[in-house]
C-alpha cells in the first residue's frame, strides 16, 4: 500500500542547510498499524506530510496504493489525498469560521458524499464532542480541537490513518479512547500510522519506528 | 502573591451556557510550584487565563501581587500582566512573521529592557534551540514552536510563570529538560503553575489540583 524509497526533504536557510528527511525508506503493508517515534525536530512531521500527499520530497518515490505520487502535480496529488488519506494534524489546522460539524463534514462534501451531515455528527460522537458540535474552534479547549481534527480525518473512512501526536492534548482516559477508535478502524483493515512521544500509545501499534536527525535508526 | 475566589467563566452559546468555571477558588503562595490537572474541556485554560491577566472572570475576585485585578482596565491588567508574569499558552501563539529570536526578544522590548537579543538568545539556547534562532514558526517543528513559546515566557525572569501543557509535543527527553528549567526557576523562588496531563510531570510538583467540570475537586 505504501512504498516510500530514500525520501529526502531539505531546506535552505540563509547559507545553512536544514536535512528534515536525509534518506527514509519505508514500506507499509495494508492493515498495519505502525507507531513514529523520535525526537523533537527529527524529520516526523515532514515525513508524515510526503507520505499524506501533503508536500513531495526533493528526492526519492513515493508509491501510494500502487501509484508513483511523488511527482504528481498538485491537483493529482490532492485527489489521491481525499480519496485514500485521512490525516490528523499535529496542529489541527480546523478552519477557524466553521463550526465543529462544518470543519467535520467538509471532506465529505469535497468527495461528494450523501448524509454527510448525518456521518460528521457520528464521527464528533466517537470522539465525545456531541455537545460541541456547534463551538467554532476559537470556542473549544485544547483537547476539544483535537479531538475534531480527529474526527475529521476518520469521517471520509479512509484507506489510511495519518495521526501526527493525536493524544498530546488529552488526558489520559480520552487519550486512551482516541486508541480504541484507532485499534478498532485498524480491526476493520485500515491501514494507521501515528506519530506519538508517549510510549503507551506506541505500545498499542504492532510496529514501531525510530526517526533521529531525518533518519531512521530503528526498527522493531 | 495569587489569591482567587470563586472564579466564575461563562459563555453563552444561543440557549445553552457553558460553565468553564463554575466557581473556582486559589490560593498560592511566593514560590510554589503547582500542577493543575484535569480532563480535556474542565476548565484549566480558562482559570490560567484569568490567572495570567488576559481573561477576566464574570464574578469572583483575583488578587495577584496584592493588587485586585479581576476589575482592572485593559491597559492596566497588560502593564500587571508584563510585569509579573510570563505565559506559555497551549497553542504557543508565536508571531507569524516573526524569527524565533524576534518572538522572544518582543516582551523584553516592551518592557524596555536592555542587552534583550543577548537574552533572548540565552532563554533560546537554554532550550536547546541555539541553531533555529532565524527560523520563523512555519519553519519549525511542533516541538521546537512549543520550546520557542517557553523560551519567550521565561526571558523576562518573571515572578510568576503559568504554563498550559508545555510538553504536549515533547518527547520525554526534551519535556525532562523543560522540567528541570521550571524547578532550578522555583529554586530561585519563583512561582510556578503548570497545567499537565502527564503524571510524570504534575510529580515534580509539590502540590497539586485537580478541576472537573469548571471545579476544584481535589487537592494534594
Ligand atoms: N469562547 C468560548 N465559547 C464557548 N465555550 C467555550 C469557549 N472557550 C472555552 N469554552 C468551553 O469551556 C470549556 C473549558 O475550556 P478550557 O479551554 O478551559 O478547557 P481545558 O481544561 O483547558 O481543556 P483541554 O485539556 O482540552 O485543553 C470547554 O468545554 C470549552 O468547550
Ligand atoms: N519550512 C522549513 N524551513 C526550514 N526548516 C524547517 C522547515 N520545516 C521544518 N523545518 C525543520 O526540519 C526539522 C524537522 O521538522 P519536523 O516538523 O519534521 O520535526 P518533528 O520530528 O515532527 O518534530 P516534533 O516532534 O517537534 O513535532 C526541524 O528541525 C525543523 O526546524
Ligand atoms: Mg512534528
Ligand atoms: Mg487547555
Amino acid at each position: 500500500m505504501i512504498k516510500a524509497e530514500a525520501l529526502v526533504k531539505t531546506y535552505k536557510m540563509g547559507r545553512s542547510i536544514v536535512r528534515a528527511l536525509d534518506g527514509v525508506s519505508l514500506e507499509v503493508r495494508d492493515g498495519e498499524m505502525l507507531a513514529i517515534m523520535g525526537p523533537s525536530g527529527s524529520g516526523k512531521s515532514t515525513l508524515m506530510h510526503i507520505l499524506g500527499c501533503l508536500d513531495r520530497p526533493d528526492s526519492g518515490t513515493y508509491f501510494l496504493a500502487g501509484r508513483d505520487v511523488s511527482r504528481l502535480p498538485s491537483n493529482q496529488l490532492a485527489e489521491m489525498r481525499n480519496r485514500h488519506i485521512g490525516f490528523v494534524f499535529q496542529t489541527f489546522n480546523l478552519i477557524p469560521r466553521l463550526s465543529a460539524l462544518e470543519n467535520v463534514e467538509l471532506p465529505l462534501l469535497y468527495g461528494g458524499a450523501r448524509r454527510a451531515k448525518e456521518k460528521a455528527k457520528a464521527a464528533l460522537a466517537s470522539v465525545g464532542l456531541s455537545d460541541r458540535i456547534h463551538h467554532e474552534p476559537n470556542q473549544l479547549s485544547g483537547g476539544e480541537r483535537q479531538r475534531v481534527a480527529i474526527a475529521r480525518a476518520i469521517v471520509t473512512e479512509p484507506a489510511v490513518i495519518l495521526a501526527d501526536e493525536p493524544t498530546g492534548n488529552l488526558d489520559s482516559k480520552a487519550g486512551e479512547e482516541i486508541i480504541k477508535i484507532f485499534t478498532e478502524l485498524n480491526a476493520q483493515g485500515r491501514t494507521i500510522i501515528i506519530v506519538t512521544h508517549e510510549p503507551d500509545i506506541a505500545s498499542c501499534c504492532k510496529r514501531q519506528i525510530l526517526l533521529k536527525d531525518g533518519r531512521k535508526v530503528k526498527e522493531s
